[in-house]
């Protein structure tokens, strides 16, 4: 919208519209424009294009400086933990991942640590088939933890440079789950003093202000070490991970943009402020 | 609370006799902040303030209602107007079965949400039959044939080698055959600009004349609300909404959004992962909430 020639109060209330229709929040609309005032007013700048492009450039640095690739121990299996809310792409994001490590030679296996939504096993399940990966299970209504227990046990075993563990759907606002991922991680870190090595939790792109109380809620129950942002090929454009990032200094570091294992890609802050700024 | 918030900013104004535009536009500025905290969506927020200005200023101070308590009145007031009734109820055919489609993106809950409406409907001394037109997702005839076994509630299925337009004709030919009188029917998530997945709708609406097409949206949906509901509305027609998710703590502003844009009343809410945690739709209790 700014190949417009002038930066004037038209040019201010349509940047300003464009970020709070993007989720950008109230607040970090306000300092991301207050900002930019800044820049434009110290380095004399007059044109929308150019202010733009310094915007993203200031933007994306702030982004990429905390996003860093996947955590791996010097030996053994970097175990990767998947949690979230409902129906965010938890489990198609672990099978999209474990076809993105595949293809980097890595030896990835799978435990299905979700015993409770119907056929939530079943789902990984067909996921491991198609992508010829060992998936470690039990049956629908077991315990979670110990669904961990033995998927950790077997990725020492087969020397499995991944395991990734996808787990039910869980309202951050419901203790009782929170305490259930909390057992869930104790177990892991028994049985591999470091693990889990990454815990990332899958955002929906469409997601509004939830999703910040997402990520502070289940950072408390189980330190975050990045973010997967999915759903990105719909409108929604994902602002939100600005506010989460300046608050809360978790990095996107994947993004989801489609329903095939291939629709996955290393975030990159360039390419994704692009998006959210055309 | 915005409550708060506008009593503070009026403080200085009692002893006056009526609202002026000044008064009303420094009001609605916080009341515009509460929407957008609230994930309704800009432009929404946008006429909704305009309409409340036009009801407010010039409007009498009396002696019970402070000017803050005033102006929140007309905000109440036109979120309840517009969030609509709560009567809003199934649509039934004259002739059976009722066809519902639950629509949606992905993840919204649909499945769950046609679960907990086929219970609803059993519990009220209906015979539903639940439809498998979800062909694409691993599992997601499995994950309604273990709904349906637990409601003991049957399932129609072809697997997923048929075209979902074949399946609901079959389901209907199934419905009329066995006497259901509901027939509900799951289909697969999609994105709004998926254009060959939103007209797969538009052939499965076009072969079995559905009374009800029910979009389901998740509570936390933020500014994307109104495009995904314009989208639906435009290309494929709701008749309903379901909201989900309800038992967390979003806001919910989305519930604004797609009332506006749509003009099609939320008919249910859901509350929770099991499948009796579905409740009517209270327009009072979804202000309260986006109000803070
Ligand atoms: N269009 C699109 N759909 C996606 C994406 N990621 C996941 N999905 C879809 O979203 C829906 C939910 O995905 P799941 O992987 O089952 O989500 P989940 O978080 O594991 O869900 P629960 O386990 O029930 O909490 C499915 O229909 C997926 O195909 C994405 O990037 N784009
Ligand atoms: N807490 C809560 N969870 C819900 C509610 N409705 C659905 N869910 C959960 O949300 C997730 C997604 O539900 P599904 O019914 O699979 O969603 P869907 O729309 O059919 O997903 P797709 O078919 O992949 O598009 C599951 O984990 C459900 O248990 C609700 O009202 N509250
Ligand atoms: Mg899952
Ligand atoms: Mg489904």
């Amino acid at each position: 919208f700014y190949f417009w020639k002038k930066l004037d109060g038209e040019f201010w209330e349509e940047l300003e519209d464009l970020m709070l229709s993007s989720d950008v929040g109230v607040a970090t609309t306000g300092k991301i424009i207050d900002e930019l005032k800044d820049i434009a007013h110290k380095e004399r700048i007059t044109e929308p294009m150019p202010l733009m492009e310094r915007m993203k450039d200031y933007i994306a640095d702030i982004l990429s400086s905390r996003s860093k690739s996947l955590i791996k121990p010097a030996s053994g299996p970097a175990v990767i933990l998947v949690v979230g809310v409902n129906g965010v792409g938890k489990t198609t994001s672990i099978a999209k991942l474990a076809y993105w490590l595949k293809s980097n030679d890595s030896k990835v296996m799978l435990a299905a640590a979700d015993t409770f939504r119907a056929a939530a096993i079943d789902q990984l399940q067909i996921w491991a088939n198609s992508l010829g990966v060992d998936i470690i299970k039990t049956k629908e209504g077991g315990d979670p933890s110990a669904v961990c227990f033995d998927a950790v046990a077997a990725a020492k075993a087969r020397k499995a440079d991944y395991l990734i563990i996808d787990t039910a759907g869980r309202l951050h606002s419901k203790s009782n789950l929170m305490e259930e991922l909390k057992k869930i991680r104790r177990v892991i870190a028994r049985e591999i003093p470091d693990a889990p090595h990454e815990t990332l939790i899958v955002l929906d792109a469409a997601t509004g202000k939830n999703a910040l109380a997402q990520a502070k809620t289940f950072s408390e129950a189980a330190p975050l070490t990045g973010i997967i942002l999915a759903k990105l090929d719909g409108t929604a454009k994902g602002g939100i991970i600005l506010t989460i990032s300046d608050e809360l200094s978790v990095p996107v570091k994947f993004i989801g943009f489609g329903e095939k294992p291939e629709d996955f890609a290393a975030f990159n802050a360039a390419e994704f402020l692009d998006a959210l700024f055309a | 609370t915005l409550q708060d918030k506008l009593s503070s900013i009026f403080k200085k104004l009692r002893g006056r006799g009526s609202l002026t535009a000044q008064d009303v536009d420094v009001a609605l500025r916080e009341v515009r902040l509460a929407l957008l905290e609230a994930d309704v969506s800009l432009k929404v927020v946008r006429s909704f303030i305009a309409r409340v200005k036009e009801k407010a200023v010039g409007a009498a101070v009396w002696e019970s209602l402070s000017p803050g308590q005033l102006v929140i009145k007309y905000v109440r007031d036109e979120l309840t107007f517009l969030m609509g009734n709560e009567n809003a109820r199934i649509e039934f055919s004259p002739q059976p079965p009722t066809i519902i489609m639950m629509v949606g993106l992905n993840g919204a809950g649909k499945t769950t949400s046609s679960g907990k409406l086929a219970k609803f409907f059993k519990d009220s001394e209906h015979f539903p039959l639940l439809v498998a037109a979800d062909i694409y997702r691993p599992a997601a005839i499995k994950q309604l044939e273990i709904i349906g076994e637990k409601l003991e509630i049957p399932v129609f299925s072809m697997g997923n080698k048929q075209s979902p337009v074949e399946i609901v004709k079959a389901a209907k030919n199934q419905a009329l055959a066995q006497g259901h009188d509901i027939l509900i029917v799951d289909t697969a998530g999609r994105m709004h600009i998926d254009e060959v997945l939103m007209q797969e709708l538009r052939d499965m609406k076009l072969s079995v004349s559905p009374q009800e097409i029910l979009l389901t949206v998740d509570a936390m949906t933020g500014q994307d609300a109104v495009n995904i509901a314009e989208s639906f509305e435009e290309k494929l027609g709701v008749t309903g909404v379901i909201l989900t998710k309800m038992d967390g703590d979003a806001r919910g502003g989305a519930a604004l959004s797609v009332k506006e844009v749509t003009g099609k009343p939320v008919k249910f809410v859901g509350t929770g992962e099991k499948l009796d945690a579905l409740e009517p739709f209270y327009p009072d209790r979804i202000v309260s909430r986006i109000l803070g």
